[in-house]
């Protein structure tokens, strides 16, 4: 899903 | 989450507290460059504008925090510390570090996924960062022998973001729509970096000689 974008990456 | 990116995670706090070690155990922190922590400092306080807006997990907002706080730590030790900051090579660590503070900018204005403060910051922080290991390297070639604890620091240091790659490439394949460009070129061009300093450390530890880069 594009929502999974890096911000929950540190 | 996955075993790549818990791995680079891993590397790269192991790489804050062998700096804090090498700071705090020697008194000393001779060979570190202030401006590389400054701009790691900045990084962190960029990239994790979202700390207090978007909760994920305790393990990223504990990490997050654990970040800004030791990259704060650091600056302060060698800034204000009284014991400390004497041995800070200020005639050594001379690098414009302005320069990479206004380009990473200038290019996250020119490069966003979305013009938002927010994502402008973010992918701030992520040029930044590939770019943040310019002065410590140039003051380990000048300071010429380094001693262990900082040649393990920027080892780990430059681990961490090679593990990333590996979580994108994966991230690539099990989340298929995984678009970020922007970390991944950012993330190859900081490992490639790191790329001599790997070489010169692993000569070192394969003739079990001291550290020695070519000035």
């Amino acid at each position: 899903t594009e929502g999974a974008s890096l911000k929950d990456e540190l | 989450m996955n075993i790549f990116r818990f791995s680079g995670d891993m590397t790269h706090l192991i790489s804050i507290l062998v700096l804090l070690l090498k700071i705090y155990a020697t008194k000393s922190c001779s060979g570190i460059s202030l401006k590389t922590q400054e701009l790691y400092a900045l990084v962190f306080l960029t990239r994790y504008l979202n700390l207090f807006t978007e909760f994920f997990s305790v393990y990223n907002t504990v990490m997050k925090l654990v970040f800004i706080g030791s990259s704060l730590v650091i600056v302060w030790y060698m800034r204000m510390h009284r014991v400390v900051k004497l041995s800070y090579d200020k005639e050594l660590d001379t690098f414009r570090h302005y320069f990479l503070v206004v380009a990473s900018f200038v290019l996250a204005l020119l490069v966003h996924e979305k013009f938002t403060f927010q994502e402008i910051f973010w992918a701030f922080s992520i040029y930044l960062e590939a770019i943040a290991i310019l002065p410590q390297l140039v003051l380990l070639q000048r300071s010429g022998n380094v001693d262990n604890l900082t040649g393990q620091y920027v080892f780990f240091l430059g681990s961490y973001r090679a593990f990333y790659i590996l979580n994108w490439i994966y991230r690539y394949f099990t989340e298929n729509h995984f678009a970020r460009l922007i970390s991944c070129i950012s993330g190859l061009v900081q490992t490639a970096l790191y790329a001599d300093f790997f070489y010169y450390y692993f000569i070192s530890w394969k003739n079990n000689k001291k550290l020695q880069l070519p000035a």
